[in-house]
């Protein structure tokens, strides 16, 4: 194509959401741009929707970005866009599921967060929301959604990196995703991109009991880590989120769980032990790669198994 | 645009509850303005924490007393933000 976007780099908002654009334009019999909302500081919340047509068909979600900081999952989206787009037609798997199902991508869930990374500090993980009677920003997002809001896990210092906000869905960014959800009212499986540290994990997070369908949860993470392990031998842990890592409440798949979103599920992307979320751009296009196996693997279990 | 100099990222390896209490007693200290990566949560995952430079001596000197194991993730972390920075331009310039 006439285009040059490099999906082996780390872009700019403004370069992604050309990018966007982009795609849309040249794969526009199945891809179309959405806004689902603004952020707190007046961004755009752009989603990509793959569909082949009908009207609101069942649907799988997808984001990314939603702590800011971690590049490689919004660098991951993007090429999973051009990814979908592309394999459509090529690929039977995508085939079928675009034939029955359609997929929304939030590549950027976090936009004012992404640009200070970019523009003030590259370590910033959450909103840029001003915190009445504080003098710190920002609420972690990932904290802030209505699911166990306030429990352990989180914190109520408005300075802390993992602030859970001042109620449940305060944070535009987050409020926007779940109005767009309860508004289609037919998504079938939300799954959320984060790094680091090679996890795939189910709800729940806000307490330690296992969710109703954890078997079935426990059995399609194992089968989805070994479709990414298949590639370049990259092992994650599949866990619930209490289990594996700790608990903590006001997260995003125990949200989509708990409004009777099944198949839930947060990936923490590779984790080379030595980077940490700061990834060198060399490695976005293989864990790009293998991430998008293991989430194939999901979405062809949502697609052959409806509920 | 903030700078990182002199911090450093260190991966903790924690062997039993009580080292990864003594963890959670470290992210609690907030004056010590340590961000950290993966939080303390258990003996099966390791800890990442980044450190401010004026604070490195002092929480190494925290984990060595309690004898606790850990390695330099990152040793200066402006020498990888400079780094990222280099590797956008410079694919950026060659895209144009």
């Amino acid at each position: 194509s006439s285009n040059k976007f490099n999906y082996g780099t780390y872009h700019t908002l403004d370069s992604i959401y050309a990018e966007l654009d982009h795609l849309a334009s040249e794969y526009s019999n199945i891809v179309s741009k959405l806004q689902i909302g603004e952020s707190y500081e007046k961004r755009p919340l752009y989603v990509l929707k793959f569909s082949t047509g009908g009207s609101n068909r069942p649907a799988i979600w997808i984001d990314a970005g939603i702590h800011s900081r971690e590049w490689v999952t919004q660098a991951s989206a993007i090429w999973m866009a051009k990814k979908i787009a592309s394999d459509y037609g090529k690929d039977p798997s995508i085939t079928s599921l675009l034939n029955k199902m359609d997929i929304f991508l939030l590549p950027v869930s976090n936009p004012d967060g992404y640009v200070f990374t970019h523009t003030t500090d590259r370590m910033w993980r959450k909103t840029r929301s001003k915190i009445q009677g504080s003098v710190c920003f920002g609420v972690d997002p990932n904290r802030n959604w209505d699911a166990g809001f306030g429990g352990p896990g989180a914190s109520s210092y408005p300075c802390s990196e993992s602030y859970r906000g001042p109620s449940a869905n305060s944070e535009v960014e987050v409020k926007s995703v779940v109005n767009f959800i309860k508004n289609h009212g037919n998504i079938r499986a939300f799954l959320t991109l984060h790094s680091y540290s090679q996890l795939l994990m189910y709800p729940y997070g806000y307490k330690c009991t296992e969710p109703a369908d954890y078997a079935e949860l426990d059995a399609l993470g194992r089968a989805a880590a070994s479709s990414i392990q298949s590639l370049y031998g990259t092992t994650f842990t599949v866990g619930s989120i209490c289990t594996t890592i700790y608990q903590a409440s006001g997260g995003s798949i125990d949200w989509s769980y708990d409004y009777g979103i099944k198949y839930s599920f947060a990936f923490e992307l590779r984790d080379t032990g030595r980077y940490g979320f700061l990834l060198p751009a060399s490695q976005i296009i293989p864990t790009a790669e293998e991430t998008w196996l293991g989430l194939k693997t999901i979405m062809e279990h949502v697609r052959d198994n409806p509920y | 645009l903030k700078t990182f100099v002199g911090h450093q990222v260190l991966r903790i390896k924690t062997r039993n509850e009580e080292e990864v209490k003594k963890l959670q007693l470290l992210e609690s200290l907030e004056h010590l303005e340590l961000d950290f990566w993966i939080n303390p949560s258990s003996p099966a995952l390791p800890v990442d924490v980044r450190i401010p430079a004026n604070s490195v001596q002092a929480v190494k000197a925290f984990l060595e007393s309690y004898g606790i194991e850990y390695s330099i993730l990152i040793e200066d972390l402006q020498v990888i933000l400079d780094k990222e920075k280099q590797d956008m331009a410079y694919s950026q310039e060659r895209e144009r």
